[in-house]
C-alpha cells in the first residue's frame, strides 16, 4: 500500500507460496474461506500443495512461534465467474477467530456503495518507501461513481467493478496487495465491498483505482460455500 | 554430517510383499528413533537390502529383498515407507560400478551372462559371496574394471564382455536449465555428496519434498526446484551449503517447451510467455536482463537460453507465479507483470442466453472449462440440491446447462469432476440482451444489515480494533 500507514485489519490474510513468500493478499469471509484475486494464481486447477494463508499477525515476515500467528494450508481453489477476477480459497481447517482474526461481512447482492463512502484498503505489498513495509499497511480511500471513474478511464470500467478517488498524493494498493480487501464501514460493521485487482498503474496521482465489486458476486460466493 | 539414509532410495506409502506365503519377513524393531536409525541398522548388514519404516509406530523391519528380487511386488501402504539400498535399485552406475547390485544380465553385445556360480562354458576364479554380490548371472564389477560391470558369457567363443551399463552421469541429460531432470546423480561437480531433500541437516532449507510434489525432490538427487541455471543440491559438507551438479546437456536446440508459447497473454505461470511487455503492473520500466544495475542478479540471458531473457521483457525464468522482471527503480528489486492478461482457459461459448438464463432451454452440457456436466437426475459425483422433481419449472433435463436457482452469472451445472461441484457453462449473453444495470436500478439495493453483526460489546472493541 502506497501512501498508507501501519494499521490493523483482522480479516486481511497473507497468501504464501511454497517457499513461504508473501505473494498476494486475501479477505477472510468465512472461517474456512478466503476471497482473493484470480491474477494471484497461475490457473484454476493448479495443485496448491504447499500454499498457505497466514493470519493473526501484522508482520509481513512473522517469526515462527509469534503469538497469534495462524498458518493454514490451502485445500482447494474455486475460480469465480468469468470476468470476475476472483477466486475463493478453501482452507484445510477453520481459522480461530479472536482479537487478531475476524471475519468481514459480505454486502447484500447487487449493493452499490454510495459515492463518497470512506473505505479502507490493507496489505503487505509495495509501499514505494512511503511507509514501514515490514508491517501491514492501511489507507483510507473515498468511493466515486462508475460514471465519474469512466471519465478518466474512458469507459473501460464495467459495472462489476468499482472505483475510489484518485488523490493528488500517491495513495493506493500496489504490487503484493492484490487480492486484499477494500472494506467500508457501514452500519457499525466493516463490509467487504471491493477486491484489490492489478491496475494498469498503482497509486498514480489523480487516477481513480479500480476494484472488483464484491456485491455482484455475493450469490456465487454463497453458492460455493454452500455447495 | 552424512546421513545413513543417503544410501537408500525411498518409496513413500509403499510396502514390499512376498508372493510366496511361506516366506516370512523379519521381525519389526519397535521404538527406533527415526528412519535414519533404521538405515544405520540396515546399512552395514550384507543381507539387508531394504527396510520398511512405520512412521506412526516408529518401527522398522529389515528386509533381505528389494522390489527386483524374485516373487516380490510393491503395494500401496497406509503405514509404511519402503527404503531400498540404492545399489540394488539404481539402474545406472556411480563411479565404475563396483557397488552395482542391479539385475542387468546381458552384455553390451547382447549375449546372455553366465551364472557366477557356474564354471562352464567359461571357467573363472570368482566365488559368489554376500560381500562381492556375484549373484545369479547379473553384471558385476568384482575387479573394479574401469569399463564398469561385466560378466562371463554363455558363449564359449566370448569369454567375458562389458554390459555397457551407463553411468548415472550420462544416463540422463538436461534440457535448458534442467528443471525436468529426474536422474540419479547425487554428487556435486566437486564430488561432494548431496544432502537429502527430506532432511534439514546439515543445511536447513525451504524445499520440503511434500511442498513441491512436482519438483521430484527424491532422496538426495540433483534437482532444480528454484529456476537456477542448472540442477544442484545442498551438500553434506557443513562448509558448503549448495553446489551445482555436473550433468551433460541434451543438445543445443531448445527443449520442447513445457508451456505453450504465447505472446499477447500468459497461460499458467507464464513460463511460455514471449511477448514484449516490459513494465511492471504498476508501470515501472523493467531493467534489461543483460544489465546488472540497479539490481545485480543471476539471470544472465546466456545461462537461460531457453527462457528468452531478451531486452527488458517480462519473463518467468524461475517458475514464479507469473511473468516478472527486475525493475529500473533501485528501491524495488522485482515485480510481477500482472498487467499482461491471462489467456482465458475458457472454451469457446457454444450458445447464448438472455437475462440470467433462467429460461435457457438449449442443450449445451459442458462447463466453461470444457468439463462434462453431471446429469441432473444423478447423485454422483455430486448430490444435487436441485433435481428435475424438486424444481420442475426449471426443466432440468439430461445434463443440459440450466439455471434453477436464478444465479445471476448464468446457466450452470454440476460437473462430473469430483473436485468441482458446479461451474458455469460454455455460454455467453446474447448480443441483443440488455441486462438491467445495477448502477441505476429503480430500486437501489438498500443495506439493512451486515452479514455478521458482532454483539454490542464486541462492536465497541471491533470499532476500536
Amino acid at each position: 500500500v502506497v501512501g498508507g500507514h501501519p494499521g490493523n485489519s483482522p480479516w486481511t490474510v497473507s497468501l504464501r507460496n511454497r517457499q513461504g513468500q508473501h505473494f498476494c493478499g486475501g479477505s477472510l469471509v468465512k472461517e474456512q474461506w478466503v476471497l482473493s484475486a484470480r491474477q494471484c494464481f497461475s490457473s484454476c486447477h493448479e495443485p496448491l500443495t504447499g500454499y498457505e494463508v497466514w493470519l493473526g499477525t501484522l508482520f509481513q515476515n512473522p517469526q515462527p512461534g509469534e503469538p497469534g500467528l495462524q498458518q493454514i494450508p490451502v485445500a482447494k481453489m474455486v475460480c469465480g465467474p468469468s470476468g470476475s477476477q476472483l477466486v475463493l480459497l478453501k482452507l484445510k481447517r477453520s481459522v480461530i477467530l479472536n482479537q487478531r482474526v475476524a471475519l468481514i461481512c459480505l454486502p447484500p447482492g447487487r449493493y452499490v456503495v454510495p459515492p463518497g463512502t470512506k473505505c479502507e484498503i490493507a496489505g503487505w505489498g509495495e509501499t514505494k518507501g512511503t511507509s514501514d513495509d515490514v508491517v501491514l499497511n492501511v489507507a483510507l480511500l473515498k468511493v466515486i461513481s462508475n460514471q465519474k471513474c469512466n471519465v478518466k478511464h474512458r469507459g473501460r470500467v464495467r459495472e462489476h467493478e468499482m472505483c475510489t478517488e484518485g488523490l493528488l498524493v500517491p495513495m493506493g494498493a500496489c504490487e503484493g496487495d492484490y487480492g486484499g480487501p477494500l472494506a467500508c464501514f457501514t452500519h457499525d460493521c466493516w463490509v467487504l465491498e471491493g477486491i484489490i485487482i492489478p491496475n494498469r498503474v498503482c497509486a498514480r496521482p489523480g487516477w481513480p483505482a479500480i476494484f472488483t465489486r464484491v456485491s455482484v458476486f455475493v450469490d456465487w460466493i454463497h453458492k460455493v460455500i454452500q455447495l | 554430517q552424512r546421513s545413513p539414509l543417503n544410501d537408500f532410495q525411498v518409496l513413500r506409502g509403499t510396502e514390499l510383499q512376498h508372493l510366496l506365503h511361506a516366506v516370512i519377513p523379519g521381525p519389526w524393531q519397535e521404538d527406533v528413533a527415526d528412519a535414519e536409525e533404521c538405515a544405520r541398522l540396515c546399512g552395514p548388514l550384507l543381507d539387508c537390502r531394504a527396510f520398511h519404516y512405520n512412521m506412526s509406530s516408529n518401527g522398522c523391519q529389515l528386509l533381505p529383498w528389494t522390489q527386483h528380487s524374485p516373487h516380490m511386488q510393491l503395494q500401496r501402504s497406509g503405514c509404511c515407507d519402503l527404503f531400498q539400498k540404492k545399489d540394488y535399485v539404481r539402474s545406472c552406475l556411480m563411479d565404475n560400478g563396483v557397488g552395482y547390485r542391479g539385475t542387468v544380465a546381458t552384455t553390451a553385445g547382447g549375449l546372455p551372462c553366465q551364472a557366477w556360480r557356474h564354471r562352464f562354458p567359461n571357467d573363472h576364479k570368482y566365488t559368489p559371496t554376500l560381500r562381492n554380490g556375484l549373484e545369479e548371472n547379473f553384471c558385476r564389477n568384482p575387479d573394479g574394471d574401469p569399463g564398469g560391470p561385466w560378466c562371463y558369457t554363455t558363449n564359449p567363443e566370448v569369454r567375458f564382455q562389458s554390459c555397457g551399463i551407463k553411468s548415472c552421469q550420462e544416463a540422463a541429460c538436461i534440457w535448458c536449465n534442467g528443471e525436468d531432470y529426474r536422474g540419479a546423480v547425487d554428487h556435486t561437480e566437486s564430488g561432494r555428496e548431496c544432502q537429502r531433500w527430506d532432511l534439514q541437516h546439515p543445511h536447513p532449507h525451504p524445499f520440503e519434498p511434500g511442498k513441491f510434489p512436482d519438483q521430484g525432490l527424491d532422496d538426495n538427487y540433483c534437482r532444480n526446484p528454484d529456476g537456477s541455471e542448472r540442477p544442484w543440491c545442498y551438500t553434506i559438507d557443513p562448509q558448503l551449503e549448495r553446489e551445482f551438479c555436473d550433468l551433460p546437456h541434451c543438445g543445443s536446440e531448445a527443449q520442447p517447451s513445457r508451456e505453450a508459447t504465447t505472446f499477447s497473454c500468459f497461460r499458467g505461470k507464464g513460463e511460455g510467455y514471449r511477448g514484449t511487455a516490459n513494465t511492471t503492473t504498476t508501470g515501472v520500466p523493467c531493467q534489461r536482463w543483460d544489465a546488472q544495475s540497479p539490481h545485480q542478479h543471476r539471470f544472465a540471458p546466456e545461462k537461460y537460453a531457453c527462457k528468452d531473457l531478451r531486452e527488458n521483457f517480462c519473463r518467468n525464468p524461475d517458475g514464479s507465479e507469473a511473468p516478472w522482471c527486475f525493475t529500473s527503480r533501485p528501491g524495488m528489486r522485482v515485480a510481477f507483470c500482472y498487467q499482461i492478461q491471462r489467456c482465458t482457459d475458457d472454451v469457446r461459448p457454444e450458445d447464448c442466453y438472455y437475462g440470467s438464463g433462467e429460461q435457457y432451454r438449449g442443450s449445451v452440457s459442458k462447463t466453461r472449462k470444457g468439463v462434462q456436466c453431471q446429469r441432473w437426475s444423478a447423485e454422483t459425483p455430486h448430490k444435487p440440491q436441485y433435481t428435475p422433481s424438486s424444481v420442475p419449472q426449471a426443466q432440468l433435463k439430461e445434463n443440459f446447462c440450466r439455471n434453477p436457482d436464478g444465479d445471476s452469472h448464468g446457466p450452470w451445472c454440476y460437473t462430473i469432476d469430483p473436485g468441482t461441484p458446479f461451474d458455469y457453462c460454455a455460454l455467453r449473453r446474447c448480443n441483443d440482451d440488455q441486462p438491467l444495470s445495477i448502477l441505476d436500478p429503480p430500486d437501489q439495493v438498500q443495506f439493512e444489515k451486515c452479514g455478521k453483526r458482532v454483539d454490542r460489546l464486541d462492536q465497541r472493541r471491533s470499532r476500536l480494533r
